[in-house]
């Protein structure tokens, strides 16, 4: 949450921006954008109409680009440097690295050293730990604990990155799916109340009568 | 909304929030456990 | 309005500290208001002493036949059952608080003092009795109260009683006994020899409009910390101190029964006494209070495991 309120207001600097520029100047604005130290998040950049329109255009490139920053990691740039991408500035290296950890930090709550150096492309265990600290704990894009002894980094929370749009459908079910659980249990309490309810009545009517008994019993007596 | 979707993934990412097996079975164990206690105390009321 | 108990009146204070309504009825005193602040201060003391009792004093006013806790603060003193009088080092550190109090502008003055009985309710010993009826002679307006931070955890609400005593050989009219609550064997001596000669108040709570906002800002992290807690963890030795308890009562009702039965016949006292709750009965109020408190605490972890861990993608 903390993230998405940092950077709402850099997303609306840059869709400002790109309202008013096309060509050349957006291709600097999509640059200057993945390079920014505090920016994660490029779909509202991405729904701009004059960012549309590199489709198809000599910068398509650029729209590219933003893509990968918007759904990609580290690895599909290096799969599809042979397509012929801009090389990046370091920061947006950085930036994509950032992008690949939340991307695995999606899928899977325990992270093993080996598989996350090998997806940003780190040669040790030191830097790797150097950056989850550094470039991703103190951005608060991720926080968590890095268990040195089983070398794997521990995720509690993971900002969540853009979504593709066939992503969609499979959220808004797990949403129901969820909230089917949700109304169940809620149903099952309720059933749970009024069968407690209907018990300790019948108790109370049966301790009633133990006692009216009693009592004719004594008077029989 | 796309910061609104972001979130929304970025939570339920994070469920199921436990799923490992030991934490299963000392679930298990704890329930298990409190329906014994319950069942010994309703042996007591008796 | 809802700050309006915050003012301080000075001439009310002095007006009712000339006329001592107190000193004609020994029950003068009826209600208790207890401020959010100084519950929270109290309950968070009592619950840092584990299984220690701890203690402090209680800054307020009063308000016709209630009296109103404002504020609270602890005494380095621990272990209140064997040192129920604070010692020197506490006195300064009393009179230090209360004359820094004045200096800031809070002018309420001590009205009481809390102590914590971890794990065996909110009642007054032989020792409280004797300390309050101390504090009553000479610095009345002067309140018990007592919370127990073990029950709080595990019943989920705040476990707590304020307590004034009666006079020395007064005689109170029989009153039914205040709430139902389950004292542990070792303590019942303690409790019953001295239970007539002190009478319980009834207990509210209020909040300043800031309370409620800090209190809002704060009911996030709040949750959080209740989800994430479990008081069948949080308590495991508790509860089993009240099974073994439970155990030694029964041992011992049921030794009271054998010789019930060796004995002769009724007479009229020991009926008398049955139409009281027989021991029997206690004991499984008892059994039946660890059990509801232990199946609310196995309801909480199912209902969290339900929502939280069978969500699929």
């Amino acid at each position: 949450m903390d993230i998405e309120h940092r950077q709402a207001e850099i997303i609306d600097h840059f869709v400002k921006q790109a309202e008013v520029m096309d060509g050349a100047s957006l291709a600097a604005l999509v640059l200057e954008a993945t390079s920014h130290p505090s920016l994660f998040a490029f779909s509202e950049i991405l729904a701009s109409p004059n960012v549309r329109k590199l489709e198809g255009s000599r910068y398509s490139l650029t729209l590219d680009l933003l893509r990968l920053f918007a759904y990609g990691t580290w690895n599909d740039y290096e799969v599809s440097n042979s397509g012929g991408l801009p090389a990046l500035l370091p920061d947006q290296v950085r930036k994509l690295k950032q992008l690949t950890v939340l991307t695995l930090a999606e899928t899977k709550k325990v992270l093993p050293y080996d598989q996350l150096m090998q997806e940003i492309d780190v040669s040790n265990v030191r830097e790797l730990e150097d950056f989850l600290i550094n470039e991703c704990m103190y951005a608060g894009i991720v926080r968590g604990k890095l268990d040195q002894l089983r070398r794997c980094f521990e995720v509690q929370f993971a900002a969540g990155r853009d979504l593709r749009p066939e992503q969609l459908n499979n959220m808004i079910q797990t949403l129901s799916n969820w909230l089917g659980t949700s109304d169940n249990l809620l149903q099952s309490i309720q059933e749970k109340i009024k069968w407690a309810d209907a018990m300790s009545e019948a108790d109370k009517r049966h301790h009633k009568e133990i006692e009216d008994r009693v009592e004719d019993v004594k008077k029989s007596l | 909304d796309h910061s609104l979707l972001r979130q929304v993934s970025s939570l339920l990412r994070r469920l199921p929030t436990m799923e490992s097996e030991k934490f299963q079975d000392d679930f298990l164990m704890e329930f298990n456990d409190t329906l014994l206690i319950t069942y010994l105390a309703m042996f007591t009321n008796c | 309005d809802a700050d309006a108990i915050y003012a301080y009146d000075e001439a009310a204070q002095t007006k009712s500290q000339q006329e001592k309504p107190w000193t004609q009825d020994p029950n003068y005193f009826k209600k208790v208001r207890i401020s959010a602040l100084a519950l929270l201060k109290m309950v968070v003391h009592a619950r840092s002493g584990g299984t220690i009792e701890v203690m402090g004093l209680m800054q307020g006013k009063t308000d016709g036949n209630a009296i109103v806790v404002m504020d609270a603060f602890a005494l380095p003193v621990e272990g209140t059952e064997t040192r129920v009088n604070a010692q020197a080092d506490a006195y300064e550190y009393m009179v230090d608080y209360s004359q820094t109090n004045k200096q800031a502008g809070r002018l309420e003055n001590v009205v009481g003092w809390y102590h914590s009985h971890p794990g065996y309710g909110c009642w007054l010993s032989g020792i409280d009795v004797s300390t309050q009826m101390l504090n009553q002679q000479f610095q009345e307006p002067f309140l018990a109260v007592v919370i127990d931070p073990t029950r709080t955890v595990s019943a989920g609400k705040v476990e707590i009683g304020a307590f004034r005593t009666y006079p020395e050989g007064y005689k109170p009219p029989d009153e039914p006994v205040s709430e139902y609550q389950t004292i542990p064997l070792n303590k019942i001596e303690d409790f019953g020899v001295h239970c007539k000669q002190y009478y319980s108040l009834d207990i509210t709570y209020f909040k300043s409009s800031l309370d409620c906002h800090l209190l809002d800002l704060l009911w996030n992290k709040y949750w959080v910390n209740t989800l994430s807690s479990s008081p069948l963890l949080a308590n495991r030795d508790y509860v089993a101190g009240q099974i073994s308890d439970l155990a030694e009562k029964l041992e011992q009702a049921e030794n009271q029964l054998a010789h019930t039965r060796l004995g002769s016949f009724l007479g009229p006292s020991q009926r008398k006494k049955e139409h009281e709750e027989s021991q029997l009965a206690k004991i499984t109020r008892d059994s039946s209070k660890i059990t509801v408190e232990q199946v609310h605490g196995l309801m909480s972890q199912v209902i969290k495991d339900i929502l939280f861990n069978s969500v699929r993608h």
